[in-house]
């Protein structure tokens, strides 16, 4: 059954990985990862044209707006960029996307999250970080805070988080405190994934027209 | 001030990928 759709995909997508590949290393399954396909490809021709995924085809596809910087969208898309090379290609966006499947193991969101609140990558989230996560969202929102409230909200994450009191989370700290407030992962999981091939059905469609 | 900065985060729209799935005109 998977054939056609297999061979269809790989022309369509010369240089990536397999779909079955993609799919038996992710939580998603062979039709998914030809949905996402639809997406990807949306994304990837929508400025650029080049078949991979730029920053500010990654901010357009975002916000609506290819200019739009946002602290969470770069690191996202750093993080995203597996290899390293300043654009995303299909694998690592299916490798990635798979940390947001409302099915993947909450290990895979909890380390995930660590690195993206990590912005300085010193293997540590710190009190600067934190500050700053918290700045750019209130500027993201257009909300009001003074410095003492956001300085207050960060002492007390801090007072929670911070096991060992040395002024930084470390991973098992990071770990512990979302055992205990597992909402602070609530943006790890995409509930669209879990109907992928509902949202983007017209490969689907195709390839099972063509089975 | 009992406020938990991550879950603040975790439930702001300025980080969440969820825009990727929205239609675009």
């Amino acid at each position: 059954m998977g054939c056609a759709s297999s061979r269809q995909f790989g022309a369509r997508a010369a240089g990536h990985v397999e779909p079955e590949v993609l799919a038996s290393d992710t939580s998603f399954t062979v039709n998914e990862v030809e949905a996402l396909y639809e997406l990807y490809k949306r994304m990837s021709f929508s400025i650029i044209k080049d078949g991979l995924i730029h920053k500010e085809e990654f901010q357009l596809a975002l916000f609506r707006n290819s200019k739009k910087a946002n602290l969470f969208a770069d690191r996202v898309f750093d993080l995203f960029d597996l290899k390293r090379t300043g654009v995303i290609d299909f694998e690592e966006f299916v490798r990635s996307l798979s940390v947001f499947h409302p099915k993947a193991p909450t290990s895979e969101k909890t380390a995930f999250a660590f690195k993206l609140y990590d912005l300085r990558g010193t293997g540590y989230i710190e009190k600067e970080e934190l500050r700053e996560l918290v700045l750019a969202l209130l500027d993201e929102s257009d909300l009001c805070l003074s410095d003492s409230t956001v300085e207050a909200i960060v002492d007390n994450t801090f007072s929670q988080a911070d096991s060992n009191g040395d002024g930084k989370i470390d991973p098992e700290e990071w770990e512990e405190f979302v055992k205990k407030n597992p909402a602070a992962l609530r943006n790890m999981s995409l509930p669209y994934l879990q109907d992928i091939t509902m949202a983007f059905p017209s490969f689907i469609t195709r390839s099972e027209a063509k089975d | 001030t009992n406020l938990n900065a991550f879950e603040i985060i975790s439930f702001s729209s300025g980080f969440d990928l969820s825009g990727l799935f929205i239609e675009k005109e």
